[in-house]
């Protein structure tokens, strides 16, 4: 069994699950927060045997867009980043960020 | 060190979290959705000696109870998985889902 | 790739998540429940290359401090763990917990 991990775009964690789900594969999600941007954002945790991961990989491609972001000068990120970065800024985010993690035991009670 | 994450439902995180704590086990417990029920639950975060992993299975298998729910018709969840399964749904939650990942290094600072 | 977990006190986080971004680091962050003091805290999740991890070490060790708390009885704590411990009771809360997890595969979609 691996546990997928995958950030992903709050606009796209309900179709997500929806489609984790109909596929019958099992998820739990948790609230979550950006480090660059500080907006929030939803990480997967998705446990699963190793033969399904390349499609739970499709899975996630296909309900994960990317997306362009303007970061405004005097916004509380362009603030905090004064000086390291100039603003406004075109941030490009990712469909998602996925981490695959072997796990050595399953176990159900 | 092993880290061990457990799923389990919102009504046991209290029990679980005061017989860890009894016992000596250190523990972070997380809010997080499940992906079927769309209901709350609690991700606990357990890191853990291995010899000590059977224990803390122990007081998790102790405190963790299994409980059924039925999915209603016309409920949000019945609306979004409409098609793929048939509603009333007799729905059992299993006391808890837990994955064991190996930590390669512990350090605290 | 490796998934640095680290469980911090919230008071820290601002400058945490500061720090790792003017060096350059991506993380994502999420609130969560310490299980001894039941008191909120943070745990950052922190993907980088093997020869960055001391690097993402260090910037926690700098920006985490320990701290001292004192339970008091009667407090909810005291309460439930009443006859396991003897309050007021004296805590020393760490600068941050930190688990290392190998991670197999790393992909942005
Ligand atoms: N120092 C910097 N300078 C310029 N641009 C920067 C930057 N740090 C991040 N960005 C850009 O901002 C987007 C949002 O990052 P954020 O940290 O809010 O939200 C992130 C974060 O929550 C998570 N994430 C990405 N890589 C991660 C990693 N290595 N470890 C932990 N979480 C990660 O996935 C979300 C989306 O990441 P993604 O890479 O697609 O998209 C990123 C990236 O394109
Ligand atoms: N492989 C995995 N990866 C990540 N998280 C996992 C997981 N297996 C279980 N979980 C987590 O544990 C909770 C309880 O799962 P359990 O399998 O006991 O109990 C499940 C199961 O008996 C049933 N169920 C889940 N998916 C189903 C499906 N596609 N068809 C029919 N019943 C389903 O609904 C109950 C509640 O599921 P829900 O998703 O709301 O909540 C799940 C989910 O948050
Ligand atoms: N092995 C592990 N697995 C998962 N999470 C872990 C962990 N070790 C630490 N943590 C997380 O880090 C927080 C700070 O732990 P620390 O050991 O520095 O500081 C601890 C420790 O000095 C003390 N403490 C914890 N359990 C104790 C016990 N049974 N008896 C006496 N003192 C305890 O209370 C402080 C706050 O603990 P709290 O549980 O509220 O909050 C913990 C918990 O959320």
């Amino acid at each position: 069994v691996k546990m997928i991990i995958a950030v992903v775009h709050d606009h796209d964690a309900a179709d997500l699950l929806e489609a984790l789900t109909t596929e019958g594969f099992q998820a739990t999600k948790m609230a979550s927060t950006g480090g660059f941007l500080r907006e929030g954002n939803t990480t997967f945790m998705i446990g699963s045997d190793e033969e399904h991961i390349d499609k739970v990989i499709e899975i996630i491609r296909e309900n994960c867009k990317s997306r362009k972001k303007t970061v405004a000068p005097m916004s509380p990120v362009a603030n905090s980043l004064e000086g390291y970065y100039s603003f406004p800024m075109e941030v490009e985010i990712g469909g998602a960020t996925i981490f695959i993690i072997n796990v050595e035991k399953f176990i159900k009670v």
